[in-house]
């Protein structure tokens, strides 16, 4: 029977491939769909307004003096804002007066390495976007195209890591031939995972973020236990609320500020199986899997980027 | 068979409602004072062009006045329709032109004044393709809209907040 | 063209747009 699973995931992986390579990112996109873009002298503090307003945590970015597309806003600036407050406390009136075209700025003055936003033309086979989007640090790829008479930039949509795999899990029967438990795929994260405590200042889970290039912090109690997770997203409601700068706040204290919709963490063992990880990620709004033991310890990380690695590359 | 050997599943102690209340059995200093984000769904609402409660005449003077200030060119209205505005407006941006190409930079916007009712009218924006200032008969001509397939809305966008924003500063 | 009420000093205007088979409503945010 192992061999039987071993071969019908191998055979399944195969042909998900095949159906990435015969679609393309324009086929991911809704008949219908909006795309939210900010104009880059608006003001940090506002871009956040609009993306709390829009129930959306990332929005292209259009240079209105050059008529061109200026990258992604993501979490990880709002990340980058709070740091260079963390440092610069007196700096509050600067931070409150930062438009977009700012931020650029703040990643040299605290020194990160601005994510390389690749981006796609709308008619390349998905398994290309795949590929591009995994180079890159933000997760997502922005979808460009040309103005047919102006030659100018058109950002079409962004897709994400989130939206691809859903898009697989709806149109792939195959992904119910993905049987082999994820411990023996060697695509969980479990060697030197970060984490930290209820009591862990936010300040210091912020930089463990920033520092490691990831979207999620693990929070464990004295004896290793699971009991929540700390998101890049989180750092949103920090700032809106304004209290980033109280940064003597806890970990657990700033997960006070989640809104009551969130739909909780998602966990799972190494027994599981891709086939019901995809099978959740299409019914739910899921963004990881935080590995746990049977008495609920913590084990490791399984991230969309791990699951779509798998698919384009693993086997 | 799915569900059965799964185990997959939402971790309780995440959930914002028992996340709040463990925080405050557990006596955090800050926990009384934070409140959940209210994600507010407030629904963007959309108008069709923008509203205006003036007379006519008056509405059609400020936007002949902010499209003055902005640098736009329109033509002569004809006697029998006031009520629209045919504006050609240079785009003005740094054109890092990579094989000199001649970009279109006069874009055509069509301004039209509606009654919605007694004494409340709307002002609507139509985009009405691009020509060039040094004159070729921009390819708009040949592409007919259907077969024009790929259009950025952002120049068109940026314009008219511009407007916008001057009608608002003036008035 | 769409236009929403003017909040927080940010203008949002938008319009639909045809991409190639799909309609994009394009949606911008500019400070007032």
């Amino acid at each position: 029977t192992n061999e039987k699973i071993f071969v019908e995931q191998k055979l399944a992986v195969e042909s998900i491939r095949t159906f990435l390579n015969s679609k393309t990112s324009y086929d991911v996109l809704p008949v219908s769909y909006r795309l939210i873009v900010m104009d880059t002298a608006l003001l940090v503090k506002k871009s956040l307004n609009v993306l709390l307003q829009n129930n959306i945590v990332s929005a292209p970015l259009w240079d209105s003096q050059t008529s061109k597309f200026a990258g992604l806003l993501t979490s990880s600036d709002f990340i980058n804002v709070i740091q260079y407050y963390f440092s610069n406390p007196d700096k509050f009136e600067l931070v409150d007066k930062l438009q977009l075209n700012g931020l650029k700025d703040i990643e040299r003055i605290i020194g990160v390495e601005p994510l390389d936003t690749a981006s796609i033309h709308p008619s390349r086979p998905l398994f290309e976007a795949c590929l591009k989007m995994m180079g890159s640090r933000s997760r997502r790829i922005p979808l460009i195209d040309q103005d047919e008479e102006t030659h100018r930039e058109i950002v079409v949509s962004v897709l994400t890591q989130y939206r691809i795999l859903k898009f697989v899990a709806l149109n792939c029967r195959e992904t119910n031939f993905l049987k082999r438990p994820i411990g023996e795929l060697g695509i969980i994260t479990e060697n030197d995972v970060k984490r930290c405590q209820m009591t862990t200042p936010v300040i210091d889970a912020i930089q463990l973020l920033s520092s490691n290039g990831i979207a999620s912090i693990p929070i464990v109690d004295d004896n290793g236990v699971l009991l929540n997770v700390y998101e890049a997203i989180d750092v949103l409601g920090l700032i809106k609320g304004g209290i980033y700068n109280d940064l003597s706040l806890s970990v657990g204290e700033a997960l006070m500020r989640r809104s009551d919709d969130f739909e909780g963490v998602y966990t799972c063992t190494k027994n599981d199986k891709l086939s019901t990880i995809m099978d959740n990620i299409r019914k739910a709004r899921v963004h990881r899997f935080i590995v746990v033991d049977d008495a609920g310890k913590l084990t490791g990380v399984l991230s969309l980027d791990d699951i779509l690695r798998y698919i384009l590359l693993g086997e | 068979s799915k569900e059965e050997d799964s185990t997959i599943s939402i971790l309780p102690t995440s959930l914002p409602q028992i996340h709040r209340a463990n925080m405050l059995a557990q006596g955090f200093p800050a926990a009384s004072k934070i409140s959940p984000l209210v994600n507010k769904k407030s629904k963007t609402r959309w108008h069709f062009g923008i509203r205006s409660h003036s007379y006519p005449l008056d509405v059609m003077g400020e936007i002949y006045i902010a499209l003055k200030n902005l640098g736009a060119e329109w033509a002569k209205p004809s006697e029998e329709d006031l009520w629209t505005i045919r504006v050609r407006w240079k785009y003005d941006v740094e054109q890092n032109r990579t094989n000199n190409e001649k970009i279109p930079d006069l874009m055509k916007m069509v301004i039209q004044l509606f009654q919605i009712e007694t004494n409340n009218y709307l002002v609507d924006f139509k985009f009405d393709g691009w020509e060039s200032s040094y004159g070729e008969a921009t390819r708009h001509s040949t592409i007919s809209d259907d077969e024009m397939s790929t259009f950025s809305a952002y120049p068109f966008l940026h314009l008219t907040t511009k407007l916008i924003m001057e009608l608002a500063v003036n008035s | 063209l769409a236009t929403s009420s003017i909040k927080h000093n940010t203008l949002c205007v938008a319009s639909i747009v045809r991409y190639k088979q799909k309609y994009a409503t394009q949606i911008l945010y500019a400070p007032l």
